[in-house]
C-alpha cells in the first residue's frame, strides 16, 4: 500500500488553465488577488497555527481563540486592511470566535434596525471593539420559532426605562457565541410591552458586563452553555447563556428604527415597511450559502488529493496498486461533490447579486420580488447547508479510516459545520417556507 | 392550475411556474445519452419535476377542508417540492454561469462536465421523482447514467486540477491527508508522533493498572 510522494504527474495531466479557473472561482480577478494574498498571510503566522487543537483542554482553546483573535485584531490595524480584505483574513484564520459574532450580527443589527441617533452612539464604540457585542435572539426553549421567545422587556414610564427579565428557565437566551464569557452587550430580543400590551418581538442593545472589571451586571446571570460536538473548533467559542432579573436599560436603547416607544409609553409602529427585516435574512443566508461551498470545497479537496495518493487492490504479478480514484465507485460518490462545490459557488454568486438588487428595490419602496428571494434563500440555505454536511462525511468515509484521524481535517471539519443545518431557521422548517411559497404562486 | 399563465405572471425563480400548461404535460425528447448535454432538455427536466411535485402537493391540499390542517398533513411532500426547486434554481444559475464570458484554455469545457455531472447526478439520486412524475421515462433514465459515466471519465484527468483551483493554502485545510505536495504518509507517521500518548513508551497508568493483569 505505498502511496505516491507527490502529485505533480496529476498536474501535468490536466487539461485546463488551472490559473483562470481560480478566477472562475474566486468571483474575479481581484477577488482571487485578495483571496490569495490573505490566505496566505494567515498561513505564514504561526499565532494562527491549529495544529495543536485538538489536545487542548476546553480552557486553553478559549484562551489561544483570546490570542488569535486580539493578534488578529492588531495586524489589521497594522495592515490598515480594508473591510473586504478584513473579513476574509478572519475567514481563513478558520477559528471560531467571538469575533464572527462581533462583525457578523452585533455590528449589522445596530447598522439595520437602528436609528440615525443610535448609530452615532454606538457603532463608532463598536468598530474600535471598545464594546464587543453579540446578537442574543434565540431561548433555550425556542429556536426557529421567534415569535415564540419568552423574555420581556416591560416599559416603565415612571423611570423611562425598559425591564428586562426572563420569566421563566426557558426563556434563558441560549446559544448566542461569545455571550457567555467575551461580549460586554448584546443586541437582545424580547417581547415589548407597553401599557400592558404585548407588542411582540423587537431588539434592544443591552450592557452586560461592566466595562472596567468585566463582572456581569446586577440583574444579568450570565455564563457558557458547555461542550459542543466534536474536538477542536468550535470548543474555543463562548456560546452562552443569559437570564435577566428585572434588568433596567434606558429607553433609547431600543433599537427604534422599524418602531418607536414614545416617552408617554405610546407604542408608534414606524412607516418603514417591516419587509426590511426580510432583507437582513437575505442578506445572512446568501452568505451561508456561498460558505457551504467553501466548506465542500475543502473536504473534496481533501477527499480527491487522498484519493489520487492512495492506492488499493489491482495489482497483478507485483505490480502497483490502483490509485483509489481510478475506481467508477470512488468517481460516483466523489465527483458529484465536487460538482457540487462549483455548483454552490455559483449559486452562491447569484445570490449575492439577488441580494444587492432586492436592496436597490427596497431602497425605492419595492417589495414585490422580496417574498421570493426569501423563499428562494430559506430554502437554498437549507439545501446547501444539508449537501454539504453529508458532502463532508462522504468525504471523511472516502479517505478509508485515515479521515476518522483527527489530522485528516475532515472530523473538525464536519464538527464546526453540521451546526449550519439547524443555525438561522432549521432547515426542515425553512424548506417548509419555500413549499409555502410555491404553494401561493 | 390550468389557468396559472393567464393570471400575474410568475417572476424570478417561479417564472417557469408560466409555463404550467406545457410542463404539465411535456415529454422529455432525450433520445441518446449526449442529449443530457443539452441544456434545454436538462433544464425542462428539473422544471417539469418541480412543477409537477408543486402541483400534486396543491391538488392535495385542496382535499382538505382547512388548508391549514392540509399543510400540516402534507408536510413532508411540501418538503421535497421545495427541494425540488431550489435544485432547479441551483441547476439553472449553473447553466447561466455556462452562457457568460468564460476566459482561459479548457477551463468552460471543465465547468460543462461539472454542470451536467452535478445535474445527472441529482437526476440519479432522486430518480423516484422524475418517473412518479411522468417526467422522464425508465429508458432515458438509463440514458441519463450512461451520459455520468463519460462525465466521470472525462473529469478524472482534470480532478486534482479543479480542487487546486480552489487555492487553499495548507494552513486553511489543515489535512495531511489533503496536502498540496501528496507527502500523506511521512506526514501521518510525523502527526503521530506528536501525540502526547507517545511522550513515553511505557503508559501512564501501568504500573497501576496494566501490570497487575500481566503480573496475574
Amino acid at each position: 500500500m505505498e502511496g505516491d510522494d507527490n502529485l505533480a504527474h496529476e498536474r501535468n495531466k490536466a487539461e485546463f488553465d488551472v490559473n483562470e479557473m481560480k478566477i472562475v472561482w474566486a468571483g474575479s480577478r481581484q477577488a482571487f488577488e485578495v483571496s490569495n494574498r490573505m490566505s496566505r498571510l494567515v498561513a505564514s503566522d504561526p499565532v494562527f497555527d491549529k495544529s495543536n487543537r485538538a489536545v487542548m483542554t476546553r480552557k486553553e482553546l478559549f484562551k489561544n481563540t483570546l490570542r488569535k483573535s486580539a493578534h488578529a485584531w492588531k495586524l489589521i490595524n497594522e495592515l490598515r486592511l480594508s473591510d473586504e480584505e478584513s473579513v476574509i483574513f478572519k475567514y481563513f484564520m478558520d477559528q471560531p470566535g467571538f469575533l464572527d459574532l462581533h462583525w457578523r450580527m452585533f455590528v449589522p443589527a445596530i447598522k439595520g434596525q437602528g436609528t440615525e441617533e443610535q448609530k452615532q452612539k454606538w457603532l463608532p464604540l463598536a468598530n474600535k471593539m471598545q464594546i464587543i457585542g453579540c446578537y442574543a435572539q434565540t431561548e433555550l426553549g425556542h429556536g426557529s420559532n421567534v415569535q415564540g421567545l419568552e423574555t420581556t422587556a416591560t416599559f416603565d414610564p415612571q423611570t423611562d426605562q425598559f425591564i428586562l427579565h426572563s420569566p421563566t428557565q426557558t426563556s434563558s437566551k441560549w446559544w448566542p457565541g461569545g455571550l457567555g464569557k467575551v461580549s460586554t452587550h448584546a443586541v437582545v430580543y424580547a417581547r415589548l410591552i407597553t401599557n400592558g400590551k404585548d407588542h411582540g418581538v423587537h431588539g434592544f442593545i443591552v450592557q452586560l458586563r461592566d466595562l472596567d472589571d468585566h463582572s456581569p451586571l446586577p440583574g444579568i446571570t450570565i455564563g457558557d452553555i458547555g461542550v459542543k460536538f466534536g474536538n477542536g473548533a468550535y470548543n474555543s467559542m463562548d456560546n452562552g447563556f443569559l437570564m435577566f432579573d428585572k434588568f433596567r436599560i434606558p429607553r433609547d436603547q431600543m433599537l427604534m428604527r422599524l418602531s418607536k416607544v414614545t416617552r408617554e409609553g405610546k407604542y408608534v409602529p414606524s412607516d418603514v415597511p417591516r419587509q426590511l427585516m426580510y432583507g437582513t435574512m437575505v442578506s445572512v443566508r446568501q452568505t451561508i450559502v456561498s460558505n457551504a461551498s467553501i466548506a465542500m470545497a475543502r473536504a473534496v479537496c481533501i477527499a480527491t488529493r487522498y484519493s489520487a495518493v492512495r492506492r488499493q487492490f489491482g495489482s497483478q504479478n507485483g505490480g502497483i496498486e490502483t490509485q483509489v480514484i481510478d475506481y467508477k465507485t470512488q468517481q460516483n460518490r466523489l465527483f458529484p461533490l465536487l460538482a457540487s462545490a462549483y455548483a454552490f459557488r455559483f449559486v452562491g454568486e447569484w445570490l449575492k447579486w439577488l441580494y444587492t438588487d432586492v436592496t436597490q428595490r427596497l431602497e425605492a419602496s419595492d417589495f414585490a420580488t422580496l417574498p421570493e428571494a426569501h423563499a428562494c434563500t430559506a430554502g437554498l440555505k437549507s439545501m446547501t447547508t444539508s449537501a454539504t454536511s453529508d458532502g463532508i462525511e462522504e468525504c471523511r468515509k472516502l479517505c478509508g479510516g485515515h479521515g476518522y484521524l483527527w489530522c485528516s481535517g475532515l472530523p473538525e471539519l464536519f464538527a464546526v459545520y453540521v451546526p449550519a443545518c439547524t443555525y438561522e431557521g432549521d432547515n426542515v422548517v425553512l424548506q417548509l417556507q419555500v413549499a409555502r411559497f410555491l404553494m401561493k404562486t | 392550475v390550468a389557468q396559472l399563465s393567464s393570471g400575474k405572471a410568475p417572476a424570478g425563480t417561479t417564472a417557469y411556474m408560466g409555463r404550467a400548461k406545457h410542463l404539465l404535460h411535456c415529454h422529455s425528447s432525450i433520445r441518446k445519452a449526449e442529449d443530457w448535454l443539452n441544456p434545454a432538455m436538462v433544464l425542462e427536466a428539473f422544471e417539469a419535476r418541480a412543477l409537477r411535485m408543486a402541483v400534486s402537493c396543491a391538488n392535495n391540499l385542496k382535499k382538505f377542508e382547512n388548508q391549514e390542517q392540509g399543510f400540516s398533513e402534507l408536510l413532508a411532500d411540501l418538503v421535497e417540492a421545495g427541494i425540488a426547486h431550489c435544485q432547479l434554481i441551483v441547476v439553472s444559475k449553473f447553466i447561466a454561469k455556462l452562457e457568460g464570458d468564460i476566459k482561459g484554455k479548457g477551463v468552460k469545457n471543465q465547468l460543462k462536465n461539472l454542470c451536467y455531472i452535478y445535474a445527472l447526478h441529482l437526476i440519479h439520486k432522486h430518480l423516484g421523482d422524475f418517473l412518479s412524475t411522468n417526467t422522464i421515462t425508465p429508458e432515458q433514465a438509463s440514458l441519463a447514467n450512461n451520459q455520468l459515466r463519460s462525465l466521470y471519465s472525462q473529469l478524472r484527468p482534470n480532478a486534482v486540477a479543479l480542487v487546486d483551483a480552489f487555492d487553499y493554502t495548507d494552513h486553511y485545510l489543515g489535512s495531511v491527508l489533503g496536502r498540496y505536495d501528496g507527502n500523506v504518509y511521512p506526514k501521518l507517521f510525523e502527526e503521530a508522533l506528536k501525540d502526547p500518548l507517545n511522550d513515553s513508551v511505557v503508559p501512564d497508568g501501568y504500573h497501576e493498572y496494566i501490570r497487575p493483569f500481566i503480573k496475574q
